[in-house]
């Protein structure tokens, strides 16, 4: 197995449920 | 005659120069700048219901395109922004958690949203089977399938890097240890757009300027 260089906090930060530029988007 | 005691916002549709004044002592916008988030304020507020509030569904269509289904972050944001715990979010408290994202908010600020975003149960700490259950999240979400195995290892590389004292949960001043050294952790607790709300919204309730 490669080593895992992924860091769980950095793929959860992708959610577009954390994402609230959306709110801008006219 | 107004009273300028604070009052229930909920379903409040108008506000008094000394209203807006108040919100923006307790944020990091501008009377202006509140003028303007009102509007955005109320576009989310009346997309499906319109009565001055935003429901979770009107949040999810904003950030989805749909009302519909679940998802765990969602719901998480509007559990942090519904600071009342009355099941909607009103102006005052969009206003309060929005200025969290400010880009010039602190970054204490901005690491304790993230700390209590994460803290699925309330309980103080990030926990390890917290952190499993976003990652299966986010998987579901982006329809990416990832192994057991694989799934673990992810959980073990970050758990040996953030729980320094190696108790298997994450306090939150090792939140805040990790975050600083992972700045990019926190890229989605800032929005550019705040530094020009006014011009994305203008408003013309008031004529503040």
């Amino acid at each position: 197995v490669a080593p895992v260089t992924m860091n769980a906090f950095e793929l959860i930060s992708k959610s577009q449920g954390l994402n609230l530029s959306s709110l801008f988007e006219k | 005659c107004f009273s300028h005691r604070p009052r229930p916002w909920k379903a409040q549709r108008r506000f008094d120069y000394a209203d807006l004044s108040r919100l923006a002592d307790e944020s990091r916008f501008t009377v202006n700048e509140v003028e303007a988030l009102f509007e955005l304020f109320k576009k989310l507020s009346s997309s499906i219901i319109d009565d001055g509030s935003i429901h979770k569904e009107e949040l999810q269509l904003a950030l989805f395109q749909t009302p519909y289904g679940e998802n765990l972050f969602l719901d998480r944001v509007f559990d942090l922004f519904d600071e009342r715990r009355n099941g909607v979010i009103e102006f005052d408290e969009f206003v309060h958690a929005l200025s969290v994202f400010h880009p010039y908010a602190p970054l204490e600020e901005k690491i304790d949203f993230a700390f209590r975003l994460y803290d699925l149960r309330q309980t103080g700490y990030i926990e390890r089977e917290e952190v499993k259950q976003m990652v299966i999240a986010i998987m579901m979400e982006s329809d990416m399938k990832l192994s057991d195995e694989l799934l673990e290892a992810i959980i073990d590389k970050t758990f040996a890097d953030a729980d320094s004292d190696k108790d298997g949960r994450i306090s939150k001043e090792e939140w805040k240890a990790f975050a600083i050294r992972h700045p990019s952790l926190l890229k989605n607790m800032t929005l550019p757009y705040l530094k020009d709300v006014s011009t994305i919204f203008p408003s013309f309730v008031f004529n503040t300027e």
